[in-house]
């Protein structure tokens, strides 16, 4: 009960007949590489989440019985690095790298899909935009939409994100060993409007930057891989046979 | 045949000071920031496992779903040997919990945990 003291809360933690506690107890991280939770996770990203989470579990966190994921669980990955491509004319374009980052045995790679916004918005500019796969070939089919949508497009960005397919192309990557475990992509915009032939406007870098496309992997956590990994750690020979020990957090 | 036991015995369906302490679920809200893990959990905010507690009563009846074994148990403890230990209140059934969470990596995850939250008691 909300009050009471934390020393009591963490024996709960280890009530025997809570194992799964102790189980997230073991995946707490403990250190934190880089920043602040809050900058780790922000923006779009985290709204997509969020609004992923309620479409599947209620206020308790109880999974809805007519949700359909697929998986058991879903990882948003962002790129952890990106090369802004040399373009001339309308053309705006950017090279995105992703860590997969499956675990195989223990993680079982369901789908995949690459979010990203059709539209961005500049101070003076619109852009339109796609993804493409690498080894994708050719130029990207744009079909920026008509003159007269424009307003209604601006007007409803926030739902112009979109979610595409990539899993056949993502499958021979999470089965490979760690460091192949990569996926690239390029993030393509083209200026709405006719091309006067002018440098990309100034902001086009930051405004992308914050609407960096992302992937979603769906995956289905096998248990049997978790209860393995966690009986290695937990079950130590000795001497005397085999002995229970608890990992040090 | 429990059920049909607790029938016979009239005097058993009056709740006793006993009986107030019998086998049961029990509500325990707690948030991820009493837990000390609100740093990594993003939703939800609270969570109630539940815990099973009390008494298991010497007739065991058809609701806790005690399997045989467990009535066998109760039996040798009332008539044979009282070394032998009544049976336990523990869960019976689980409910899954979904959580999102931040990873180390700045990954955003979603995942469902099996067996998190109690749904019902057993003796057994």
């Amino acid at each position: 009960e909300e009050g009471k003291e934390p020393a009591a809360l963490s024996a709960l933690a280890r009530v025997p007949s809570l194992p799964l506690i102790q189980m997230l107890l073991e995946q707490v991280p403990s250190v934190w590489p880089c920043c602040h939770r809050k900058q780790l996770a922000s923006g779009q990203p985290l709204r997509y989440m969020l609004n992923l989470y309620q479409n599947v579990a209620d206020r308790a966190g109880r999974p809805r019985q007519n949700r359909k994921l697929g998986a058991n669980a879903v990882r948003l990955v962002r790129p952890f690095a990106k090369t802004r491509q040399p373009g001339a004319g309308p053309w705006y374009m950017q090279t995105l790298d992703y860590h997969l980052n499956i675990q195989p045995g223990m993680e079982h790679l369901v789908r995949a899909t690459v979010v990203y916004s059709k539209t961005l918005l500049l101070a003076h500019a619109q852009l339109f935009c796609v993804v493409q796969l690498a080894g994708e070939a050719g130029v990207p089919k744009l079909s920026p939409p008509r003159r007269g949508k424009r307003n209604a497009l601006v007007s409803s960005r926030m739902d112009s994100w979109e979610e595409r397919d990539i899993t056949s192309h993502s499958l021979p990557w999470a089965w490979d060993s760690k460091k192949s475990q990569l996926l690239r992509l390029s993030h393509v915009c083209i200026r709405l409007g006719p091309d006067d032939g002018s440098e990309p406007e100034v902001g086009w870098e930051k405004t992308a930057s914050l609407n960096d496309p992302f992937l979603l992997l769906y995956l289905n956590d096998t248990r049997k891989g978790l209860r393995a990994k966690m009986g290695k750690a937990s079950l130590k020979e000795t001497p005397d046979g085999p002995v229970l020990s608890r990992k040090a957090r | 045949q429990a059920g049909n036991l607790i029938l016979d015995l009239p005097s058993y369906s009056q709740k006793t000071s006993a009986e107030k302490d019998e086998c049961a679920l029990h509500s325990f809200r707690v948030s991820f920031n009493q837990l000390g893990w609100d740093h990594w959990i993003i939703a939800p905010h609270r969570y109630n496992p539940k815990y099973c507690k009390g008494t298991c009563p010497r007739i065991l009846r058809y609701g806790y779903n005690s399997p045989n074994h467990a009535i066998v148990q109760n039996f040798i403890n009332q008539l044979v040997d009282q070394s032998v230990p009544r049976p336990s209140c523990v869960p019976y059934k689980y409910s899954p919990i979904s959580v999102l969470m931040i990873e180390p990596s700045g990954s955003i995850l979603y995942k469902e945990y099996e067996d998190m939250i109690a749904e019902s008691c057993t003796c057994r």
